[in-house]
Order: structure tokens, then C-alpha cells, then sequence
């Protein structure tokens, strides 16, 4: 995706 | 989402609950130690600071308030509550967990994947959950004997990171750029330093005898 890495984990 | 990742979550969730269940109905802390739980408080406050400004999922956010909410309430338990705390055995507790937040905040300051607040402070929290556990095994260690619930708390809790790390390896080969050294690298030591305490803990459970590290 372009947005920045998210950091989708917990 | 992966079933790895959701196992994870959900053993991690379980291990939060047994030690607030344990907490709440027997109003005892015995063989708890309080470190590790001011640690954790302090992983979860450093790690989910973009709950605000990201919104990943209502999972995801919900997760994050359980998590938060379970590890300060618990500290506050066994600081504050006037039952709870008087069976909290800040002799035997004694383990120097400010020395293990000065290393990971250096560390996190030179190894990180972007020099920004938010990603420096989601790596110390990284390098801080992977060590956390150690003032709650050396406490185990000098409790001769370690209830059940405790011991079932500490299992899970080692448990989830490793169901985490079949987690990237799903994610390593399904999605292109999922590389995270770091993240995999901390998952992989915190869960080695368990190695010791779930051998002990299998043993006690197939010779079904009382759960003993050896000191």
C-alpha cells in the first residue's frame, strides 16, 4: 500500500 | 489476518485473563512477580501509541484496549489493592528491571527501521516485551512451589510469540516486502528465553507433578 508500513499486529 | 496470528492473540488474551482471574477471585499475587507486569504495562503504552491515529481494525483497537487495560489494572492490583497486595512478596521480587529498559531504549535509539518517535518507541517496546518475562522466572525460580494459575499464565504468555513467529513465516511467504528483521529477531529471543521454563513445565505436566524450576 502506499501509506508507510502500519504496524498492523499486536 | 492469519489463524496463527488470530491463536497468537487469542493465547495472549488467555493469559491476561488467567492472571486477572487469579488476581480478582482469589485476591492473591503469590508467585507473581510485579515487574514483569510494570513491564508489560510499559510495552503495551509504548507500543500502541498510534491507537489514536491509526485505525487498523476494531479488532485490532479493541485488542489494544484489553491489553492495556488488563496490564494496569493489574499493576494496580498488587500495588493497591489492600488485599492483593499483601500477598505480594516484594522480598523474593527483586530482580533490577530498570537495568533491562536502559539497553533496549539505546538499542532501540541505533537499531530501528525509521528514526521517528513513534517507531523508536515501537522498538523499544520490541526489545522490552522480549526480556520482560525474566524478573517473573527468576521469581519462579525462588517460589518453591508454583500454583497452577501461575504457572498457566506464564505457559500462554510464552506460548503466544511463539505462534506469532509461524505467523511471519506465513506472512513471509505471502505477501511480497513483508521482511521485518527486527520484529522476528526480538520474537525469536523472547520466546528462546521460555525454552528452559517449558521444558519443566511439560515434564510437570506427563509425570503430573507439582511445577518446580530448579533454583
Amino acid at each position: 500500500r502506499g501509506k508507510n508500513f502500519q504496524h498492523d499486529e499486536l | 489476518m492469519n489463524i496463527f496470528r488470530l491463536a497468537g492473540d487469542m493465547t495472549h488474551l488467555a493469559s491476561v485473563l488467567v492472571l486477572l482471574l487469579k488476581i480478582h477471585t482469589i485476591k492473591s499475587c503469590a508467585g507473581v512477580s510485579l515487574k514483569t507486569q510494570e513491564l508489560y504495562a510499559l510495552v503495551f503504552a509504548t507500543r500502541y501509541l498510534d491507537i489514536v491515529t491509526d485505525f487498523i481494525s476494531v479488532y485490532n483497537t479493541v485488542m489494544k484496549l484489553i491489553f492495556l487495560g488488563s496490564s494496569f489494572s493489574i499493576v494496580w492490583y498488587i500495588r493497591h489493592h489492600r488485599v492483593v497486595r499483601r500477598s505480594y512478596d516484594k522480598d523474593q521480587d527483586t530482580f533490577r528491571h530498570y537495568l533491562l529498559m536502559i539497553p533496549c531504549m539505546l538499542l532501540a535509539l541505533f537499531v530501528h527501521e525509521k528514526f521517528t518517535f513513534k517507531e523508536v518507541m515501537w522498538t523499544f517496546s520490541l526489545y522490552l516485551e522480549a526480556v520482560a518475562i525474566l524478573p517473573q522466572l527468576v521469581l519462579l525460580q525462588r517460589t518453591r512451589n508454583i500454583d497452577n494459575l501461575t504457572g498457566q499464565y506464564v505457559f500462554l504468555l510464552g506460548a503466544y510469540r511463539g505462534l506469532y513467529i509461524f505467523n511471519w513465516i506465513y506472512r513471509y511467504f505471502t505477501e511480497p516486502h513483508f521482511v521485518h528483521w527486527i520484529t522476528w529477531i526480538a520474537g525469536v529471543v523472547q520466546t528462546l528465553l521460555y525454552a528452559d521454563f517449558f521444558y519443566y513445565y511439560f515434564e510437570s505436566w506427563k509425570n503430573n507433578v507439582r511445577l518446580q524450576l530448579p533454583a
